[in-house]
C-alpha cells in the first residue's frame, strides 16, 4: 500500500503545491533523515 | 623499512596541507620531490606509497578521538590524489589508467580490512575518501578547469571529467551492497552524493546514464533479493527507506533519467514495491502539461501529447534473445507458428522466485515479456509515424493480434504477466500511452476469448485497481484507463462475478 | 594459482576481494548470519551529513586588515532600500533555500561586504556575493568595488522622466558606498556576472 509520501517529500524539501521545481540533489545530505544532521556545503565557484 | 619511509613522507605531506593553500610553491615542490625522489617514480611505487597512506590514515580515524577532526589523513590523502591527477606527466599511461589503478589500490586495502575485521570493520573512513575526492574534484573543474593555468592541461581534464566520472561510477559498482554488505549504507550515500549523483545525472549526452543505471539496478537487486514476504529484515527496510527518498529526488530533479530507463528499473524491482514502482512509472518529462485524468471530457486523442512517443534509453530489443527475428516476423506478417514460436520461447525451463503480490514463483519469463512488450509499443509508435494512425488502432493489426494471441494461447499466468507489461507502459500522456490504452480497453471487451474472457478481465481489473489502490502517485494512463472502462460500462462491471465475489472490491468499483 | 594471487602488492587484499564475488555469481537465498551482523554493522556506522561534508584542511587568514580602525563608522550604511520583494527575485535557485543563504538575506549590506571582502575564496564570500546581486549590485571586475545603480524618478515636465546615477562601495578607504564621478561610463563587460 505504500505510504502518504507528503512527509518524505517534505523532508527532502520538496514543494508539490509549488509551480517552480527546485534542485534537491544538489543539496542532498543524506538518504536518510536520521543521518541529515546538518546541511552540507554545496558546489560554489568563486571567480579570481 | 621501504613502508616505514613511506608512512614518514606521507606524515610530512599530512602536516604540510593543513598549514598551505593547495597551490602554494612548496606544496608543489613536495610533490615533485616525490616523483623525483623515487617515491613515486612508477606504479608500483604508487601501489606501495597508496597502501601505506590508505592504511595510515584509515588508522588514523580508529584512533582519533571520535571528538576530534578524524579525517585529517583521509581528506590529506584525498587532496594528495587529485593534484597527481592534475601534475603527473602522463605521457606514458594516461589519467583513466591511474585513476583505475588508484581506485584498484582502495579496493585491495579496504578488501583487507572488511575481510580481516568482519563485524567491526568500520566504512566511515572509505566512505570519506570516496567523498572527499568528490568535492575536491568538483572544486578543481569548476567553469571547465578554469583554475588551471596551463592550457594543454586544462584541456586534457576537461575531456578526462566524463571518464573520472564514470570510473567513480564503476568502482561502485565493485563495492555493491550484495558483494560488501559491511558497506552498504556508505554505499547509498555515495550514490546518492551531491557531487555525485547530479553530476551523473547531467553530464553532456547522458553520457553518465548507462553506469547509473548499472548503479541503481545493484540497489534494487539487493533489495529484491532480500525482501521476502513473511520476513524482512529490518536493516532491508532502512535501505528501501533511503532508496525510496533519494529515487523521489531523482524524480524531482531529472524525472527523465526515470522515464528513459523504466523498463529496466522494473525489471529489478519486485512487484510488492508497488509504491516505487509507481513513483518510477508515474514521472513525467519536466516539459509534459499533465492533464487531469478524472476530467469525463478527456480525449486522448486530442491531447498533444499523445502523439510523441516516450523517449527510451534503454532499448528492451537488447534483451529480446532469440526472439526478437519471430517478432518481428510476426508485425510484418502475422502466423500461427510464429506466434507458437514466441509462445514457446517465453517458458521458463525452471521456476524462478518472485516476491509477487499472491505468488511466489515464476514459470515464465517475465523480463522478456516485458521487453517483448515494450518493443512492440515502440514498433507500433514508429508504425504509426511512417503509415498511418489505423495501422495500429485496429485490432486486425499485427501489433494487436500479437497481444492477443499471448493472452488466447498462453496460461493464466502468462495472461497475467503480459497484462502487467502492458500496464507498465500505461504512464504520462504520451504515443505508448496512448496505444496502450487502445490495447488494454479493446483486450477488456474483446469477445474473441470466450469462455476465457472473465479471466482476461479479473486480470485487467486486478492489475489497473492494485496500481490505484496503493498510496499516491498513480499513473496517469493507468487512473485514465480505469476511468475509461468505468465511464463505458459501469452497471455491467459491478455485476461481474469476479466483483461480486469481493464485498470490498465491489464496494471500491460502486464508489468509483 | 593464478600468479597475480602471489604477487606480494596485491596479497593479501586481492584473496579478500575474489571471496566477495561469490555472493555476486550465486545469491543467498536467505541473507546469512554473518550476512545480517555485516549489514547491522554498516547500518551503525551509516555515514552522516558531517561526513559527507566538504573538507576543510587549509583555513585561510582572513584576506584584509580587520577594519577596527576609529576612522570606520560605527553605524550602519544608510541607504535607500535595496531589498526586492520576494515575488520578484529572481528565480529561486538551489543556494536560495539554504539557511545559510536565508540568514544573508537578513544580513545588512555592510555585513555581506565584510563577509565579501574578508573570506577571500569561500563558500560564505560566494553566497555574500549572490545576496549583494540579488539586492541589485553588480561587481566590477577591473577595481573590485560592487556597485549599485540609483534611479531616480523625476518630476513631469522635465526633460528626462528620470535620472540615473551610479554608487560604489569603497572598502578600501572610508568603508562607505560614495558616488561615482560623473566620468563613470558602464560597461557590462567590465562586470561579473553572477
Amino acid at each position: 500500500i505504500g505510504i502518504d509520501l507528503s512527509s518524505v517529500l517534505h523532508s527532502l524539501g520538496i514543494d508539490s503545491e509549488s509551480n517552480r521545481r527546485s534542485r534537491v540533489l544538489d543539496t542532498f545530505q543524506s538518504p536518510w533523515v536520521e543521518t541529515s544532521r546538518c546541511e552540507v556545503e554545496p558546489r560554489f565557484f568563486v571567480p579570481d | 623499512t621501504k613502508a616505514e619511509k613511506t608512512a614518514l613522507v606521507f606524515t610530512e605531506w599530512v602536516k604540510l596541507i593543513q598549514r598551505l593553500d593547495g597551490d602554494d610553491e612548496t606544496v608543489l615542490e613536495f610533490i615533485r620531490q616525490m616523483i623525483e625522489k623515487g617515491v613515486l617514480q612508477d606504479s608500483n611505487g604508487f601501489i606501495c606509497f597508496m597502501k601505506s597512506a590508505l592504511e595510515l590514515s584509515v588508522n588514523s580515524f580508529k584512533e582519533s578521538d571520535p571528538t576530534s577532526e578524524v579525517f585529517i589523513a583521509i581528506d590529506s590523502l584525498s587532496k594528495l590524489l587529485i593534484k597527481l591527477i592534475c601534475l603527473l606527466d602522463f605521457k606514458q599511461s594516461s589519467r583513466e589508467e591511474f585513476l583505475s589503478l588508484m581506485f584498484s589500490v582502495v579496493t585491495l586495502v579496504f578488501s583487507e580490512d572488511q575481510g580481516r575485521n568482519d563485524t567491526s570493520f568500520n566504512e566511515r573512513p572509505y566512505f570519506r575518501l570516496f567523498s572527499s575526492l568528490l568535492c575536491d574534484w568538483e572544486a578543481l573543474r569548476g567553469h571547465k578547469f578554469v583554475k588551471i593555468k596551463d592550457p594543454a592541461c586544462r584541456k586534457e581534464l576537461v575531456n578526462f571529467d566524463e571518464s573520472f566520472y564514470n570510473i567513480f561510477a564503476s568502482f561502485l559498482h565493485v563495492y555493491q551492497p550484495i558483494a560488501f554488505p559491511g558497506f552498504a549504507f556508505a554505499w547509498i550515500t555515495l550514490l546518492s552524493h551531491r557531487m555525485f549523483l547530479p553530476r551523473m545525472l547531467r553530464l553532456p549526452n547522458k553520457a553518465g546514464w548507462s553506469k547509473l543505471l548499472l548503479l541503481f539496478t545493484d540497489l534494487l537487486n539487493f533489495m529484491a533479493h532480500y525482501t521476502k514476504r513473511t520476513e524482512t529484515h529490518d536493516a532491508v527496510t532502512v535501505v528501501y527507506k533511503g532508496a525510496l527518498r533519494v529515487i523521489l529526488a531523482v524524480s524531482n530533479d531529472v524525472p527523465e533519467f526515470l522515464v528513459e530507463n523504466h523498463y529496466e528499473l522494473l525489471n529489478n524491482i519486485p512487484p510488492i514495491y508497488m509504491q516505487l514502482r509507481n513513483i518510477i512509472l508515474s514521472s513525467a518529462p519536466t516539459k509534459v502539461v499533465i492533464p487531469d485524468p478524472y476530467d469525463p471530457n478527456i480525449e486522448l486523442h486530442d491531447i498533444e501529447a499523445c502523439q510523441v512517443p516516450a523517449a527510451i534509453f534503454y532499448d528492451p530489443v537488447q534483451d529480446l534473445k532469440g526472439l526478437k527475428k519471430p517478432v518481428d516476423n510476426y508485425l510484418r506478417i502475422p502466423s500461427s507458428s510464429l506466434m507458437r514460436t514466441i509462445l514457446s520461447g517465453l517458458f521458463r525451463t525452471e521456476l524462478e522466485l518472485d516476491t509477487g503480490i499472491g505468488y511466489e514463483t515464476t514459470n515464465v519469463d517475465v523480463k522478456l515479456i516485458n521487453a517483448i512488450t515494450l518493443h512492440v509499443g515502440i514498433e507500433a509508435a514508429l508504425e504509426k509515424d511512417r503509415t498511418s494512425a489505423n495501422a495500429i488502432f485496429n485490432t486486425k493489426s499485427s501489433y494487436f493480434t500479437l497481444f492477443k494471441g499471448l493472452i488466447t494461447e498462453g496460461s493464466t499466468e502468462l495472461k497475467f504477466h503480459v497484462i502487467q507489461a502492458i500496464a507498465n507502459q500505461l504512464r504520462y500522456p504520451n504515443a505508448h500511452t496512448l496505444w496502450f490504452n487502445y490495447v488494454i480497453k479493446n483486450l477488456f471487451y474483446s469477445d474473441e476469448f470466450e469462455e476465457q474472457q472473465h479471466d482476461v478481465q479479473e486480470i485487467i481489473i486486478r492489475t489497473v485497481l492494485e496500481r490505484i489502490i496503493t498510496n499516491k502517485p498513480h499513473c496517469w494512463g493507468i487512473v485514465v484507463t480505469f476511468v475509461d472502462i468505468l465511464k463505458s460500462d459501469s452497471s455491467s462491471l459491478a455485476d461481474l462475478s469476479f466483483i461480486k465475489d469481493v464485498p470490498e472490491i465491489e464496494l471500491i468499483i460502486k464508489n468509483l | 594459482e593464478n600468479p597475480v594471487f602471489k604477487n606480494p602488492l596485491f596479497s593479501p587484499g586481492l584473496a579478500y576481494w575474489a571471496q566477495t564475488k561469490r555472493p555476486l555469481l550465486q545469491p543467498f537465498e536467505k541473507m546469512p548470519p554473518d550476512m545480517v551482523s555485516q549489514l547491522e554493522s554498516s547500518l551503525l556506522n551509516c555515514p552522516d551529513s558531517l561526513d559527507a561534508d566538504t573538507p576543510k584542511l587549509y583555513q585561510a587568514p582572513l584576506s584584509l586588515p580587520h577594519p577596527t580602525s576609529i576612522f570606520f563608522p560605527n553605524e550602519p550604511i544608510r541607504l535607500v532600500s535595496t531589498e526586492t520583494p520576494e515575488e520578484s527575485r529572481p528565480a529561486r535557485d538551489f543556494y536560495s533555500r539554504t539557511s545559510l543563504a536565508r540568514i544573508m538575506s537578513k544580513f545588512d549590506l555592510d555585513t555581506l561586504f565584510m563577509v565579501f571582502y574578508h573570506y577571500q575564496g569561500t563558500y560564505e564570500q560566494f553566497l555574500a556575493a549572490k545576496e549583494l546581486s540579488n539586492r541589485g549590485w553588480q561587481f566590477n571586475k577591473i577595481n573590485r568595488c560592487w556597485l549599485f545603480k540609483e534611479v531616480e524618478k523625476l518630476p513631469p515636465g522635465n526633460e528626462k522622466s528620470e535620472e540615473v546615477s551610479w554608487r560604489y562601495f569603497d572598502y578600501q578607504k572610508s568603508w562607505l558606498a560614495r558616488r561615482c564621478g560623473d566620468e563613470f561610463v558602464y560597461r557590462q563587460e567590465d562586470f561579473e556576472k553572477i
